[in-house]
């Protein structure tokens, strides 16, 4: 018999209201209102038998599971609650009246008069509880609420916590620093990201967490919640969790690829770790006499390059070929791209001939190589020297003839002008 | 060269032979002059040698292919032992005036270089400040050539006689340079319209006897720089008077070679 109220407001009587009630009787309302409402309800009118705990006749207010008033008389007393300006406000988008008198009356009791109204609910403010409340952002609205992230980060489809986009981070450098999202703040929620550590063949990594580590655990399960798993060619390291730094990690691979998941709760800092990369190491190299090698180290490892030059005035020599210098690389099995040159010394080789003049070695057995010295000579008495009397060049480090004046540039020799081989017969006074 | 001596070889080792025949005219036209070695590829000489003969005022050179250049000539009767060029490039001075032989100067680029030795060696230009503004009253100079000799002889003797009565030992004479006003005055007192310019000066004896004479033109009158000892072309053999060459009160007049340094040297590029 009970009967059902779906509008946002309404207003329910006794029977025969403003009239006495009939003894014996007993109705209910079922009022439902949307989601995200809750219901308002007061008393206009309220005079009812009075009885003791409201035994005789009553008005209940209930929700499906939970019984919010029992109302009778007409003012409260000790054992018995009449509304009077009270408003009963349920926790739900639910609510039940009933109304019940029982087999005679002692006088005459005009009965209730109550009305209802539909109130929003501020879930924003009321959902305090974590499982339920927005991660970031709440933002509330007549009969519903919705949540928003912080930029970078995306909801998650439970509509409530923000997860970051994370599964596709690459790093291809010998070494680098990787930390779990916002470290040292709490990392986000509900998200699964992944780090790739992809290197040449031939090198090996290494991973360090950092001491500072707080990823959710379980005091008796492995982590059921947050966790961090490592696959290293056909290892797996991990799972990793709770507040113990998993430390030095080996992976004896090149390639490395790390997962963390986090669940949509708990409020963990995260993790840090350093990785470095070493590769085969080659033999030690000897600097070649008169050269030396850059950088000089105790160790070389694959990748490691060291560059072979020369001292002034020698040049790198490698497969009949001179240069100032010369790269040779670590390889992955452990050998050097090629064997380390000789330095063979500067030869300016023979001088360029001088029109109308001649050249004079300086140097004994007629050297060529750094540091020799020649001089140029022009044809006396018919040609003369060009800038200057004399030419004399050195050989330079770079191979070349070079003289402080003119650089590499040779001299000219220029015809001696109005100076007969054969001097003219003297003056004969007239 | 009137008055002058037989040089030895090597007296005069810039002096060059240049040699024309001009094949546009018939019969064909063959005459030569004198010019000074500057280098190894350039030599000095006068416009007129090498200006076409054309009976026209116009002043274009010698088609070059007709030009043949000789050095380390001593005699003449002997050319095949001499050094002989042909010629690249002729360059007549722009402002060579065929009236009055004013700017009278050339130059010519031999096509192969010459080696320089005891017989093939260049004249200096002027280049000292006392030698750039020209020879002074009474230096004396040289001058050397192939030219007539016999001032009696006249140019049709020359010619019919096929060139012999020419000099075959190159000549040499020592003038003196006269005071410009002098010469201009003796000059200008003369029938006929003779001009003889700031860029000319004269040299000579007022008594006559010893001067240049016809196919000297071009070669250097030189003079000797008192500090370097270095013998400078301050002339080029240009023109004379009408009357016989090394007559009395009549002297020849010389392109005056230091109003042409910047030109020479603009002209060959080099300095």
């Amino acid at each position: 018999d009970a009967v059902e109220l779906t509008d946002m407001f309404g207003e329910i009587q006794s029977p025969n209201f403003p009239d006495s009630y009939p003894s014996d009787s007993e109705m209910t309302w079922n009022i439902s209102v949307p989601d995200g409402f809750k219901i308002k309800l007061y008393f206009m009118h309220f005079d009812l038998e009075s009885s003791y705990l409201c035994e005789y006749d009553y008005v209940k207010i209930e929700t499906e599971d939970q019984e919010l008033a029992t109302f009778c008389g007409r003012e409260t007393t000790d054992t018995e609650q009449a509304p009077g300006q009270q408003a009963i406000l349920s926790p739900g988008p639910y609510m039940g009246l009933t109304f019940r008198s029982d087999f005679s009356n002692e006088e005459r009791f005009t009965g209730f008069d109550a009305h209802y109204t539909a109130v929003d609910v501020d879930e924003c403010l009321e959902k305090s509880d974590e499982e339920l409340a927005c991660d970031h952002y709440c933002h509330n609205y007549i009969g519903g609420y919705y949540c928003s992230c912080r930029f970078g980060y995306i909801l998650h489809s439970d509509n409530r916590t923000c997860k970051v986009e994370c599964s596709d981070n690459l790093y291809t450098q010998r070494s680098g620093v990787i930390t779990s999202a916002d470290f040292p703040s709490p990392y986000p929620k509900s998200s699964d990201c992944l780090y790739r550590i992809e290197l040449e063949e031939g090198f090996f990594i290494t991973l360090n967490f950092e001491d500072s580590f707080d990823v959710e655990d379980h005091p008796k399960v492995t982590c059921p919640y947050d966790h961090i798993k490592i696959k290293a060619g056909q290892k797996e390291f991990g799972p990793f969790c709770g507040e113990k730094s998993p430390g030095r990690i080996e992976t004896q691979t090149n390639s490395v690829q790390i997962r963390f998941h986090s669940d949509n709760s708990g409020e963990n800092r995260g993790w840090k770790l350093s990785y470095t990369a070493i590769g085969n190491p080659c033999p030690l190299v000897q600097p070649p006499i008169n050269g030396k090698i850059e950088p000089s180290q105790a160790k070389y490892t694959f990748k490691d390059q060291v560059v072979v030059s020369c001292n002034t005035g020698y040049k790198v020599l490698k497969d009949n070929a001179e240069s100032d210098s010369f790269q040779i690389e670590c390889l992955k099995d452990g050998t050097w791209s090629n064997k380390i040159p000789v330095c063979k010394i500067a030869d300016c080789k023979a001088p360029p001939e001088l029109e109308h003049g001649f050249v004079t070695f300086s140097t004994r057995n007629n050297l060529t190589t750094y540091q020799a010295a020649i001089q140029y000579h022009c044809q006396h008495p018919y040609y003369h020297m060009a800038p200057n009397s004399t030419a004399t060049y050195t050989c330079d480090a770079l191979g070349q003839w070079r003289s402080e004046e003119l650089g590499t540039k040779l001299p000219s020799c220029r015809p001696v002008c109005g100076r007969p081989a054969r001097p003219l017969p003297g003056i004969i006074k007239r | 060269i009137i008055g002058g001596r037989n040089a030895e070889p090597g007296f005069f080792p810039w002096q060059a032979l240049i040699v024309v025949e001009d094949m546009s005219r018939v019969p064909n036209d063959k005459w030569f002059g004198s010019g000074a070695l500057l280098s190894e590829s350039w030599v000095l000489t006068a416009a007129h040698v090498l200006r076409s003969q054309r009976r026209d005022k116009t002043v274009i050179p010698v088609s070059k292919e007709h030009v043949t250049v000789y050095l380390a000539l001593h005699d003449v009767r002997n050319k095949m032992e001499a050094v002989n060029r042909t010629v690249e490039r002729i360059i007549l001075h722009e402002e060579f005036d065929i009236q009055n032989y004013n700017h009278d100067i050339a130059l010519v680029k031999l096509k192969e270089k010459v080696t320089m030795g005891k017989y093939v060696m260049p004249v200096c230009l002027p280049q000292f400040e006392h030698e750039l503004e020209g020879p002074h009253p009474n230096t004396l100079g040289l001058v050397a050539g192939w030219g007539i000799s016999n001032p009696n002889i006249t140019m049709d003797e020359i010619i019919s006689s096929g060139m012999r009565t020419l000099s075959d030992i190159l000549q040499y004479v020592k003038l003196p340079v006269v005071l410009h006003a002098e010469c201009k005055t003796s000059y200008e007192s003369r029938s006929g319209n003779y001009s003889v310019t700031e860029n000319m000066f004269c040299a000579g004896y007022y008594e006559g006897g010893k001067d240049t004479c016809l196919g000297d033109s071009g070669g250097a009158f030189v003079i000797q720089d008192p500090g370097t000892r270095r013998w400078v072309a301050q002339g080029l053999v240009s023109w004379g008077g009408p009357e016989e060459c090394g007559s009395k009160q009549v002297y020849g007049v010389y392109t005056k070679v230091s109003n042409y340094v910047d030109w020479v040297e603009q002209k060959t590029g080099s300095s």
